[in-house]
């Protein structure tokens, strides 16, 4: 992996080399579950960081379940290359390490990502087809079992928003629940999309504020505020519905609702004006910036055992 | 494989909340097949989307008459995107030699 260009957009082939290439690289360290199958058959791989013991507490990131926000999987793979990298040089990294496990998935949407790359390079849904429909597809961050089906959220299948038949439908969103639940012991889960600069906590599909919300709006506020250290990009936060819409059937309420105290999303970085097709040079610095936030919260998180 | 030849992104600016309500209401105009990049959230976020080429006249002719501002976000996408595929090829065949 150190020849591996972090600076450009890859592949989800060469994403899955990339994987292998980077377990291969740290076999003490690094080890890859698949933990299901997209509807058109691609694996749905977790990379696993974790230095010994038994179902210790973890930290969950996953990039790219709308799969046309690319500097997110680049993010991802990003990511996956420094918690490797920086083990045993980063004390706090270390530390975390040394106690919790950190599951990356860095293409939460296979089929999506594939389709982006060869059919339809603003595709953001699933690939199932819905019956009755010649509209493919459901939003994978409308899927899930937390306020399904309510307002924020679409029932007609052309929509990009469209939340499918019913909760958990979509197997690239129930193997991560079944994952979550088999596992038991996740204290953290950041899913990460982009873009919009925003980083939000639950709820989206409710105003009723989470009960941990003034810890999770100080924790938003020192990420933040760690993330533009770097490069001086600004961020908004807050709960979901006051801060960008009503959302039903999203991921971090569903976590949340699972007793996961830690439950963010990421909008990454469009300075600019290019939103979904960000330049491929604007991917490090997004990595390194966000890198610094989720640092935030997950030493937070190390520090705060509940 | 779909195109976006003449596609644009546009950046619309609400002025007060009943503009942004305005702009909420042409997410419910399906018929124009438009794609929001960034929904409306307030006042102090513009709304980006992608409007295709069919839309184009009537989209801009819709937010002129409701005194919406709006500005050309991306020109046409498909030029944009068609510099990103090269972009990627070109750095595939760099890397190609260090493998």
């Amino acid at each position: 992996t150190e020849s591996f260009d972090f600076s450009r957009y890859h592949t989800i082939s060469e994403i899955y080399s990339f994987q292998d290439m980077l377990v291969a690289e740290n076999p003490n360290l690094v080890s890859k579950i698949v933990i299901g199958q997209s509807y058109q058959g691609r694996p749905l791989n977790v990379l696993k960081f974790s230095t010994g013991g038994t179902n210790r507490p973890a930290i969950w990131i996953d990039t790219g379940i709308h799969s046309r926000e690319w500097v997110t999987q680049a993010s991802g793979t990003w990511f996956a290359k420094k918690i490797a990298s920086d083990y045993g040089r980063d004390s706090a990294l270390t530390a975390i390490l040394d106690k919790m496990d950190i599951f990356v998935e860095i293409v939460t949407n296979p089929d999506g990502f594939y389709f982006t790359h060869n059919s339809n390079r603003m595709w953001r849904k699933t690939r199932k087809p819905n019956p009755g429909s010649s509209c493919v597809g459901v939003d994978p961050n409308r899927n899930w079992d937390a306020g399904f089906g309510g307002a924020g959220a679409s029932g007609n299948p052309c929509s990009e928003t469209y939340r499918g038949e019913k909760a958990h439908s979509e197997p690239e969103v129930k193997s991560i629940v079944d994952f979550v639940k088999s596992h038991g012991n996740f204290k953290a889960f950041v899913s990460i999309h982009s873009y919009s600069q925003m980083l939000l906590y639950p709820y989206g599909y409710t105003t009723t504020p989470v009960k941990d919300q003034a810890e999770l709006h100080n924790l938003a506020n020192k990420a933040i505020t760690d993330l533009a250290s770097l490069y001086g990009t600004r961020y908004r936060y807050g709960s979901i519905i006051n801060t960008i819409y009503q959302a039903s059937g999203g991921t971090i309420d569903w976590t949340y609702n699972q007793g996961i105290k830690y439950s963010y999303t990421f909008e990454l970085r469009d300075t600019g004006r290019y939103g979904f097709i960000l330049p491929a040079n604007q991917i490090i610095p997004t990595a390194q910036e966000t890198w610094l936030a989720l640092m935030a919260i997950m030493d937070h998180t190390f520090k705060n055992p509940y | 494989k779909e195109t976006f030849e003449g596609h644009q992104v546009l950046r619309i600016t609400a002025k007060d909340e009943a503009q942004l309500a305005l702009i909420k209401d042409m997410e419910e105009m399906v018929h124009l097949q438009l794609d929001f990049w960034r929904g409306v959230t307030d006042v102090a976020t513009p709304v980006d989307v992608r409007v295709p080429f069919h839309s184009l006249q009537s989209v801009k002719r819709h937010l002129e008459s409701l005194e919406l501002e709006y500005l050309v976000m991306i020109q046409d996408l498909q030029v944009m995107l068609d510099e990103e595929k090269l972009e990627m090829e070109s750095a595939a065949r760099v890397a190609e030699p260090r493998n």
